[in-house]
């Protein structure tokens, strides 16, 4: 496996706050989890209607996951395995690897 | 072999580096490469300037444009373009009158890696490595190469914290990249133009102000460019991009390359946001390397001569 693995089960999450209250607690959610954001760049732009795209560790992703579902926040999963797509995507980095 | 070399592929910092050693090599009348420093882990800093000598019945100088990619370490789209660009200009230079014209009254730099120890890091251990490799406070390592410019250091947009993805630095152009870079273009402020920088991704040509909502003086001119830009993208495949100042259509950065490189003077700056909009995000598969190039290069040809008209 390339990178040894460290992305299976890591997911890309699409989460629109849809007022303030939403952003804040988003923006505490991403803080303690240390999730890896992707859009935006920084937290400090998360604001309500922002379209955030987070890469969640698999155990990071289930605590997310399951916040986002109790704070009734709608999501949407863009990746479900990053592993995978890595691996799918980079063949030629895999045919390198296996070299 | 480097004559078959894949411009549908992502390579790896060592074969970028081959790559541009043999186009200066076998191009030397439209490519000469130079180095303009060493990153923190002593790799040279790699530029490719491209263009014929002016000949004598022209301007004894030509104007110049800077175009760096690879500036944060994940968004590979960025060194795929600018060795696409760089491929294109020299394949295309006899055939085609925009690029002939192009390369005959300017000079083009390129710089395809801006941040290669980075670059490197995100092929050998985290592929979502976004910063430098500086070693910081904290047992932390790097700092955002786009919030580290001596321009409203560390505000908007920007962390303190050694820890987090945007992290600006301990101070501004702490890192020798970033340096570098300011060196060589405050160096050449009176001949660069256009400066590009080219990101990953949401789909944007996006140019100053970052760090606050007010106008740029010759907002005319640039917006006519950046919409010029997004309709040449538009006509290769239909692809939309959004195009505006980059803190009201992105948001708010400070310390970015397009504010300081404006502030040098250069009336045109703009940063590229590519390909996607989050389908793939960082992990755009190779497919998607060659509409992605040639629009993107449509959108550079046209604002390029965009400058050899007057606005």
């Amino acid at each position: 496996h390339l990178y040894n693995n460290r992305y299976d089960g890591d997911k890309v999450i699409r989460i629109v706050p849809k007022n303030d209250n939403e952003a804040d607690e988003l923006k505490n959610m991403y803080q303690q989890l240390q999730v890896d954001l992707w859009q935006p760049s920084s937290i400090s732009n998360i604001w309500k209607d922002t379209i955030t795209d987070v890469h969640a560790s698999n155990v990071s992703s289930e605590a997310l996951l399951t916040f986002l579902q109790q704070a009734n926040m709608e999501y949407k999963i863009l990746v479900k395995n990053l592993q995978k797509v890595i691996e799918k995507q980079n063949p030629s980095k895999a045919k390198r690897k296996r070299r | 072999s480097l004559s078959k070399y894949d411009y549908e592929d992502y390579h790896t910092l060592e074969e970028i580096e081959k790559w541009m050693h043999h186009m200066n090599r076998t191009h030397s009348n439209l490519v000469q490469m130079f180095s303009i420093g060493t990153s923190y882990e002593g790799r040279p800093l790699y530029v490719l300037k491209l263009g014929t000598k002016p000949s004598t019945f022209r301007k004894s100088y030509k104007r110049e444009i800077w175009m760096d990619c690879g500036v944060h370490a994940r968004e590979w789209i960025g060194p795929a373009f600018c060795q696409w660009f760089v491929k294109e200009a020299i394949n295309t230079y006899k055939s085609d009158r925009v690029m002939k014209k192009i390369l005959d009254f300017l000079y083009i730099y390129v710089m395809p890696v801006l941040n290669p120890d980075g670059y490197r890091y995100s092929w050998t251990h985290d592929r979502f490595w976004r910063k430098t490799r500086s070693k910081m406070r904290f047992n932390c390592y790097g700092v955002d190469a786009n919030r580290n410019w001596k321009i409203r250091f560390c505000e908007e947009g920007a962390s303190l914290n050694p820890c987090d993805n945007t992290y600006c630095g301990p101070y501004a152009e702490s890192e020798p990249e970033v340096k570098a870079v300011a060196q060589f273009i405050h160096k050449r402020r009176k001949f660069i133009k256009i400066y590009m920088t080219f990101h990953a991704y949401a789909q944007m040509v996006l140019y100053p102000y970052s760090y606050q909502y007010d106008a740029i003086p010759n907002f005319k001119c640039v917006e006519s460019a950046a919409q010029k830009a997004v309709q040449a993208i538009n006509s290769a495949y239909g692809v939309r991009y959004r195009h505006g100042p980059a803190s009201s259509t992105l948001y708010l950065s400070s310390g970015s390359s397009i504010d300081w490189v404006y502030n040098n003077g250069i009336p045109y700056s703009f940063a590229f946001e590519l390909r996607d909009t989050g389908y793939y995000g960082f992990v755009l598969p190779q497919g998607l390397i060659r509409p992605t190039c040639i629009e993107t290069t449509l959108a550079v040809k046209n604002i390029t001569m965009h400058l050899l008209k007057k606005c």
